[in-house]
C-alpha cells in the first residue's frame, strides 16, 4: 500500500520539468512523515533526509540518468527523485550479507540468538535448524531459556518435527548449557549449533549479563538479535544496547508477513552498522527468507 | 529576543522529538500540537513549559476513557476471550488475570484455545497452575471453538464465576485466521448467551504505528472491550495507544510490567503521561 507521505512527494512534483530547492524541500517534508510512519527511528529519519537532500538538489534537476547497466534515458524530474529515495534506502540497508560465519567442515560452529521478549528466537532457531538441514549440515538446538514456561517444551516440540537433536538438562545455567550443548554436538557429529534464549530486556543488568557469561562461555560465530518487524521507536534504543553488550554479527527481522512497514530495518543498520541477515515470513518453520533490501525498501518507503 | 512564534517553533520541535520517539505517531502528534497551539493562541501562553503543559493535559484527556470492569459483571460465568497478535503477552497475561480472579476467592475456569503453536497448552498449564485455575484443553490441532465451548461447559458445571479463553497469536492481515477468531466468538455467545463479555486486545507496548491496524482489525473482526498494554517495563513508551483511543475509543484497561505472575496494573492515565513526559 502507498502511503500518503510517499505518495504526495511524488505528486507535488509530479509534471514539473525541473524542481528547485523549495520544491525538494516540500517534497522531503513528505518523505519524512511517510518514514515515521513506517516506524524508522526519529533520528535516523533525519539522517535519511539530510542525505536525501543532499543528493537530491544537486541531481534532480537532470532529465536524463545512467542506468545501472550503463545506459542514458530520460526521466522526469518527479520519477528522479523517488529513485534517489529509493536508492538511498537500499544503500543504507545493504550490502547484502545474508551469510553466517561457519567454521570449516569437521568444526562446530555456532548461533546465538537474542532479542526482547516474543520477538520469535524460539520459531526462528527452528527456521535456522531448519535452513542448515537443507544445506546438508547437521544442526543441534540448545534450549536455553530456563525461565519461560514450557520454553524447553517449545523448542523440543519443533527440534521433534525437524527430526534435529535439542540440548538441554535441568537444573543447569544458560552458560552451562551452551558449553554442554557444544559437547553434545561434538558427540552426536553435529557441526553446527542454535542457541536459544530467553527474552530479555536491553536494561536488565543480571539477563544482559547472562548473555556476556553465554558468549564468553562457548564464542559463537554468529550472534544474532531478533527482531520484530512491528518494533516501533524501541528498536534504536534495543539494538545499540545489544551491540554494545555483545557486539552482534547482524539481525533477524519476523513477521514481516503481515502490514508492519518495517522501519525499524533501516533503524537498526543505521544505528549498528551490522546487516540483516535474514527475514521470517510466516509461523511455519521454512518461513525463513534471505535478506534481500529492495523489497524492504518499497516496503518502508511506502 | 525570540518573538513568540520563533519560541513556539523550538518549543515544538524539542516536543515533537518527545512525541515521535514515544511511538505517538504523526496524525496523533500533529493533532496534539494542533490542541495546544489553540490552546496557546487564547491564553497567550508560548513559554515551553507551557505548551508541553498543555499536551500532558490533552494526552491524558484522550487516554482517561471509562474503562469498563474486567473479569466481572458477565454470566455467571463472566467470559474473557483474550486476543492479539504473535508473541504480544497473551498467555502470560491470562496467567495475571487468573491470579487476580483467585485471589478475590473467586473460582476461574482457563480454556487452553491455542491449538496450534508448540507447546501452548503446557504453557498455559504453568500458568493455570499458578493462578490456582483449572485448565480445560484439547487434543493437539483441535479445533479452537471446541476447547472454549468445553470450558464454558465445564465452567458452568462447576459455579465457576470467569473463563478467560486464550487464542493463538495471529496477524490480523490472515483473513482465514480472523475468520477463525469470529467463530470461536460465536461459539462462546452459544455456551453462554451475551459471551464473550469481554474481549481483552492484546498490545506490545515495543509495536509502532502498526498498533492502530491491530486495534482496527480486532475491534472489527470481534469487537474489542479493553486492552491490555504489555511489556511498558521496557524502555518503550506505547504512545500509539493515544491514537488508539482518540479514534476507537477503545479504552486501556491493564499495563503489563514484568513477566512475573504480580506484574499486570490496571492502568492509571496519570502515570502513563507521566512516564511518557518525564
Ligand atoms: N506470523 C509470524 N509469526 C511468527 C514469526 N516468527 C515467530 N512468530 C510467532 O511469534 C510468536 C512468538 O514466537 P517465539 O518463537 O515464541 O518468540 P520468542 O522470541 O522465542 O519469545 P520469548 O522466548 O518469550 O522471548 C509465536 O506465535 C510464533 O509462532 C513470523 O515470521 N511470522
Ligand atoms: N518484560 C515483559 N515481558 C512480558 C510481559 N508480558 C509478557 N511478556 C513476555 O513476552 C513473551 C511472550 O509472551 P506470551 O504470553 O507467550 O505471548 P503470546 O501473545 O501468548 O504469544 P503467542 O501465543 O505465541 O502469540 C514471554 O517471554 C513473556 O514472558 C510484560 O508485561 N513485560
Ligand atoms: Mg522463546
Ligand atoms: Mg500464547
Amino acid at each position: 500500500t502507498v502511503s500518503k507521505g510517499f505518495r504526495a512527494a511524488k505528486n507535488r512534483l509530479a509534471g514539473k520539468t525541473e524542481i528547485g530547492p523549495e520544491a525538494v524541500d516540500e517534497s522531503l517534508r513528505d518523505i519524512r512523515v511517510s518514514l515515521l510512519e513506517a516506524d524508522v527511528a526519529f533520528e535516523v529519519v533525519k539522517k535519511f533526509v539530510a542525505r536525501v537532500r543532499e543528493k537530491a538538489i544537486g541531481e534532480v534537476v537532470k532529465t536524463t540518468i545512467t542506468d545501472k547497466h550503463g545506459r542514458r534515458i530520460r526521466v522526469t524530474p518527479s520519477d528522479h527523485f523517488v529513485k534517489i529515495c529509493h536508492d538511498e534506502l537500499e544503500a543504507l540497508m545493504g550490502p547484502v550479507d545474508a551469510t553466517l560465519k561457519l567454521k570449516p567442515k569437521g568444526q562446530v560452529s555456532g548461533v546465538m540468538m537474542v532479542g526482547l521478549q516474543g520477538s520469535g528466537k524460539t520459531t526462528t532457531a527452528g527456521k535456522l535448524a531448519n535452513y542448515f538441514l537443507k544445506q546438508e549440515k547437521k544442526p543441534l538446538l540448545v534450549a536455553a531459556d530456563i525461565y519461560r514456561p514450557a520454553a524447553v517444551e517449545q523448542l523440543r516440540v519443533l527440534g521433534e518435527r525437524l527430526g534435529v537433536p535439542v540440548f538441554f538438562e535441568p537444573d543447569t545455567s544458560p552458560p552451562e548449557l551452551a558449553k554442554k550443548g557444544y559437547a553434545a554436538a561434538r558427540e552426536k557429529r553435529c557441526d553446527v549449533v542454535i542457541i536459544d534464549t530467553a527474552g530479555r530486556l536491553a536494561i536488565d543488568e543480571q539477563l544482559m549479563q547472562e548473555l556476556e557469561a553465554i558468549k564468553s562461555a562457548v564464542a559463537p560465530d554468529n550472534v544474532v538479535l531478533v527482531v520484530d518487524a512491528m518494533i516501533g521507536q524501541d528498536s534504536v534504543r534495543t539494538a545499540a544496547e545489544f551491540d554494545r553488550r555483545l557486539s552482534l554479527d547482524g539481525f533477524i527481522l519476523t513477521k514481516l508477513d503481515g502490514d508492519a512497514r518495517g522501519g525499524a530495518a533501516l533503524s537498526i543498520k543505521e544505528v549498528t552498522g551490522k546487516p540483516i541477515k535474514f527475514l521470517g515470513m510466516g509461523e511455519a518453520l521454512d518461513r525463513l527468507e534471505e535478506f534481500r533490501p529492495d523489497g524492504l525498501a518499497s516496503r518502508i518507503l511506502g | 529576543g525570540a518573538t513568540p512564534k520563533q519560541l513556539d517553533e523550538s518549543v515544538l520541535g524539542e516536543l515533537e522529538e518527545i512525541l515521535f520517539t514515544a511511538d505517538i505517531g504523526v496524525r496523533t502528534a500533529a493533532n496534539l500540537v494542533e490542541a495546544a497551539r489553540e490552546k496557546a493562541k487564547r491564553n497567550e501562553l508560548s513559554s515551553a513549559d507551557r505548551l508541553k503543559s498543555v499536551i500532558r493535559q490533552e494526552v491524558e484527556r484522550i487516554v482517561d476513557l471509562e474503562a469498563p470492569k474486567s473479569l466481572e459483571g458477565g454470566g455467571p460465568p463472566h467470559v474473557v476471550m483474550v486476543v492479539g497478535v504473535n508473541g504480544s503477552g497473551k498467555t502470560t497475561t491470562i496467567g495475571k488475570l487468573a491470579a487476580k480472579v483467585s485471589a478475590q476467592g473467586k473460582k476461574v475456569v482457563l480454556a487452553a484455545g491455542d491449538t496450534f503453536r508448540a507447546a501452548a497448552t503446557e504453557q498455559l498449564d504453568v500458568w493455570a497452575e499458578r493462578a490456582g485455575a483449572e485448565l480445560v484443553k484439547g487434543k493437539e490441532d483441535a479445533d479452537p471453538a471446541s476447547v472454549v465451548f468445553d470450558a464454558i461447559k465445564r465452567a458452568k458445571e462447576t459455579g465457576a464465576d470467569v473463563v478467560i479463553a486464550d487464542t493463538a497469536g495471529r496477524l490480523h492481515t490472515k483473513a482465514p485466521l480472523m475468520e477463525e477468531l469470529k467463530k470461536v466468538r460465536r461459539v462462546m455467545d452459544k455456551a453462554v448467551p451475551g459471551a464473550p463479555h469481554e474481549v481483552l486486545l492484546v498490545l506490545d507496548a515495543t509495536n509502532g504505528q502498526n498498533a492502530i491496524q491491530q486495534a482496527k482489525q480486532f475491534q472489527d473482526a470481534v469487537g474489542v472491550t479493553g486492552i491490555a498494554l504489555t511489556k511498558l517495563d521496557g524502555t518503550a513508551k506505547g504512545g500509539v495507544i493515544i491514537g488508539i483511543c482518540d479514534e476507537l475509543r477503545i479504552p486501556v484497561a491493564w499495563v503489563g510490567v514484568g513477566e512475573k505472575v504480580a506484574d499486570l496494573r490496571r492502568f492509571d492515565p496519570k502515570e502513563f503521561v507521566s512516564a511518557l513526559f518525564d
